[in-house]
């Protein structure tokens, strides 16, 4: 479950923001 | 034949594919052949949550998905990550490489910790890969197409997602017939691939215990 919501948390942010290349 | 649509539909892939890769800063630490056990992890996790970061870039310009609903979008991304990434890894794998290259990668996998009942899948599923011989539209199809797989966990509105995906997998049909006239079941074979990325997609959660505890 610590995965999960670890990637989960990184794809919320990521989906919201601005990754730069 | 592929349609003038289509065509602009692969480019749109390809060019966020190609656009969206991991930094070189970090490409650069992974080539180098000196580092501790504990300089390993951390690297590999670090490139792992670049990995998705990358991943998410690619899929926010695959044409339609930011017009899903929101936590559908979470719910793909969360049901593809796994999948998508070691579909990725493979690709970086299987190309062309300066010299020595790919023995160091090789080598920071496999001192990693991770048990060694879960690296031979995953060397095996970049050897398949390896062998197909992709072109990069074929490449990036299949990684769109692995993403907008409507029957992941948490979907409410799947056939908005297979809207998505039936064009893709329409065209890439048609490409692996227009690139490899000479294998018929060249996007059959393709398609198998996915299923073994299901398989691998299993033993991530186990692998990422046992890794844990080494």
């Amino acid at each position: 479950p610590g995965n999960s919501i670890g990637l989960e948390a990184i794809i919320r942010k990521a989906l919201m923001g601005k990754y730069d290349d | 034949e592929i349609t003038k649509e289509q065509r602009t539909l692969m480019r749109l892939i390809v060019d966020a594919h190609n656009r969206h890769q991991i930094p070189q800063d970090i490409t650069k630490k992974l080539l180098q052949e000196q580092y501790s056990a504990e300089e390993n992890f951390l690297l590999l996790t670090e490139v792992a949550t670049n990995q998705v970061q990358v991943l998410v870039e690619f899929t926010k310009n695959i044409p339609g998905f930011l017009s899903l609903d929101h936590e559908d979008q979470i719910a793909l991304l969360k049901g593809s990550a796994v999948e998508a990434m070691f579909l990725r890894s493979a690709q970086v794998f299987s190309r062309k490489m300066p010299n020595g290259y790919i023995e160091v990668l090789e080598e920071r996998i496999r001192k990693s910790g991770i048990s060694e009942e879960f690296i031979t899948p995953m060397f095996n599923f970049y050897k398949s890969i390896n062998e197909l011989h992709m072109v990069e539209e074929e490449q990036a199809l299949l990684t769109a197409i692995t993403i907008l797989t409507p029957d992941r966990p948490y979907v409410k509105d799947q056939q908005a997602v297979e809207r998505l995906q039936e064009p893709m997998l329409d065209v890439l049909r048609k490409l692996c017939i227009l690139q490899h006239p000479q294998e018929p079941q060249y996007f059959a074979r393709l398609l198998g691939r996915l299923t073994e990325l299901r398989t691998l997609n299993h033993y991530h959660a186990e692998m990422l215990t046992s890794w844990r505890m080494n």
